[in-house]
Parts: structure tokens; C-alpha cells; sequence
């Protein structure tokens, strides 16, 4: 564990808890992907099988048993609490285009051909592509609420921040994982445009608007 | 690689 990536989890962790925060507080889930929860929730389930096989820390059981747990109560709150106020008709992105490429990518380019080890590079790949489902609401809406732009920042620098992480690891440890490396840039490239808006505007007290 | 057992990041 170093600074970069107990940095990338709290990053992670504060994303999970600004959105949950946001729906609970507005009562609304209006401005939020629910095609993007999905696709989470099948990134933490996939990835976290080695919960019932493998014991690493308790840091580490505990981390994913959160994960996973908010991203169902999240999908929850969606679809059943606050169903009403769910943006259906802008939530049009398929994810059957991302989920079947990430799983035949899986089946290809792995590092091992077993079936955890592929559900694991499974979740890398979807997890990489898994905003765009929100993204793309974002921009057919083209607007989002500030402390849903607050959410997807946080949710964008976890990633990047494994990206310092993996330098350090690279240089401290001579250990890397090219398939998390490459999911992870792309991962991080997804939302450049998105921190680019989120710092020259939201952070200057304005809405992120995108221009028309 | 790293086998999955061994995978301690999130």
C-alpha cells in the first residue's frame, strides 16, 4: 500500500458515498446513468469472487464487500425506491456493446485462461468503458448537478490515481499487470474531457453546461 | 503475472 493508491480507493470510496448522498438528499436519481450502475455492479461482482476463495486483508475484504453491497443499494434506489424520477428516456446507451467486446477481449487477452482469472479481466475491460453509459447521458441532457459532477470526479481521479500507483508499484516493487495498466489509461483518457469541463467550470461555481 | 490469488488492488 502506498499514498497513490490508498488515494485511488478514498477516491473511489468518496464517488460511492457523494452519489449515494445525492440520491438520498434530492430524493432523485434525475442526471444519473442507471445502464453505468449496472455495468459497476457487474464490475465488483465479477472481479470479487475471490472473496469466498482467497483472503488478502482485511482492508481488502472489507473494501470489496463495500463496493459491491453500495453498488447494489445504489441500483436499488434506482429502480425500485426512486424509480419515478429515473431518467429513462435519455438513458439510452445499449451496454450489450460493451458488455459482449470486454467479455470476448476477456477470453482472448488474459493472463491466465481460468475462469476467475477471466471474469477478473472481464471486470478490468468493463470497468474501463463502464462511465460511458453516463457520459452519454450527461451529454444528451447537456448539463449535470453539481454534485453529480462532484461524483463522476471522483470517480474519474481513482482511476488515475491507480495510475500513480502503478509507476510507483513499477519502480518501488518491479511489479506490474499490463492488462490493468492499459484498461486503466484508457480508463483515465474516458473522463479527460469531462475533468477538463469539471475544473474550468465547476470548480469556478458554475453548472457543468456543455456547449450547445 | 500476477495470479489472482495474489491480487490485493481493487
Amino acid at each position: 500500500m502506498n499514498i497513490f493508491r490508498l488515494a485511488g480507493d478514498l477516491s473511489h470510496l468518496l464517488a460511492i458515498i457523494l452519489l449515494l448522498i445525492k440520491i438520498w438528499k434530492t430524493r432523485s436519481c434525475a442526471g444519473i446513468s442507471g445502464k453505468s450502475q449496472i455495468l459497476f455492479a457487474i464490475v465488483y461482482v465479477s472481479r470479487y469472487l475471490d472473496l469466498v476463495t482467497t483472503f488478502i486483508s482485511v482492508y481488502n475484504t472489507f473494501m470489496k464487500l463495500v463496493f459491491i453491497s453500495t453498488s447494489v443499494a445504489t441500483i436499488y434506489l434506482m429502480y425500485v425506491k426512486f424509480k419515478a424520477t429515473y431518467d429513462h428516456n435519455h438513458d439510452s446507451f445499449r451496454i450489450e456493446f460493451l458488455l459482449v467486446p470486454c467479455f470476448l477481449l476477456a477470453l482472448l487477452i488474459n493472463n491466465a485462461f481460468t475462469p476467475l482469472e477471466i471474469l477478473w479481466t472481464f471486470s478490468i475491460y468493463l470497468e474501463a468503458v463502464a462511465i460511458l453509459p453516463q457520459l452519454f447521458l450527461v451529454s444528451k441532457t447537456g448539463e449535470a448537478e453539481s454534485i453529480t459532477s462532484h461524483y463522476l470526479f471522483a470517480l474519474g481521479s481513482y482511476r488515475a490515481l491507480y495510475l500513480l500507483n502503478w509507476i510507483y508499484r513499477y519502480y518501488a516493487e518491479g511489479h506490474y499487470d499490463l492488462i490493468a495498466i492499459f484498461a486503466g489509461a484508457i480508463q483515465t483518457i474516458l473522463y479527460c474531457d469531462f475533468f477538463y469541463l469539471y475544473i474550468t467550470k465547476v470548480l469556478k461555481g458554475k453548472k457543468l453546461q456543455l456547449p450547445a | 503475472h500476477v495470479p489472482t490469488s495474489e491480487k490485493d488492488e481493487l
